[in-house]
Parts: C-alpha cells; sequence; structure tokens
C-alpha cells in the first residue's frame, strides 16, 4: 500500500469470518497531512465490511475532531488500503 | 494507560490508545 503518511493495522487477529472488523489508525507522518492531526494516539474502531465505507469512517473521524476536512482523502484512503488488503488475503485463505 | 473514548453521533466508538512504541520508530 502506498505510504499515506496515515497507518491502519487491524488492532485484533482476523478469522476471516467476521464481517466486523477491528483496525488501529494513527499518523506515521503529520507532514504528509494538510491539517494538524489532533494528536498523535492511535485510533482503534471497528468497521463493518459490507455495509461501511472507508469513508463513512474517515468522515466520522473529521467529525470527531480528530483532522482537518482537509485530509478526509487521506484517511479515507489509508483505511482503504488496508481494508482491501484484508479481503484480499481471506479471498486466498477461503476461496 | 488511559484510553481516552469518543462516541461519534452515529454510535460508532473511537478509542485513543498510545501509538505502540516499537511502531514510532520505524523508518
Amino acid at each position: 500500500a502506498e505510504d499515506t503518511g496515515v497507518r491502519v493495522e487491524l488492532a485484533e487477529e482476523d478469522n476471516g469470518r467476521k464481517s466486523t472488523i477491528a483496525l488501529r489508525l494513527w499518523v506515521e507522518d503529520p507532514k504528509k497531512l494538510k491539517g494538524k492531526p489532533k494528536d498523535n494516539g492511535a485510533i482503534e474502531f471497528t468497521f463493518e465490511l459490507e455495509k461501511e465505507t472507508p469513508e463513512d469512517v474517515a468522515q466520522e473521524m473529521i467529525e470527531s475532531g480528530f483532522f482537518n476536512e482537509s485530509d478526509v482523502k487521506i484517511v479515507a484512503k489509508s483505511i482503504r488500503d488496508r481494508v482491501a488488503l484484508i479481503q484480499w488475503r481471506r479471498e486466498r485463505i477461503r476461496p | 494507560g488511559l484510553h481516552a473514548q469518543v462516541v461519534h453521533s452515529a454510535g460508532r466508538r473511537f478509542i485513543v490508545s498510545p501509538v505502540p512504541e516499537s511502531r514510532l520508530r520505524e523508518p
């Protein structure tokens, strides 16, 4: 995945069957963000693979004050890259 | 550590925890 400066990883083991996964997102390179992130804590959240989109979560993070509106695309892309990787792995394990 | 929690109006819970020390120093 391209380095957006925002890191997203699984917050717990993915057994490949759950439709809701726990993810953790944090800023690794604040210089890549347009706005100034609130603090450099890691943000844990759950993501429903079938129902939700990365853009939903990114927008909620903006509205919760974690990021500047100008960074919604970077945040959404970082989440989308990680979710795509998880789904790709799942298809390889259980085609 | 103290885990701050923010619950968005749509109901999603965001839990803020310190970034894992090992990840910060990655090149």
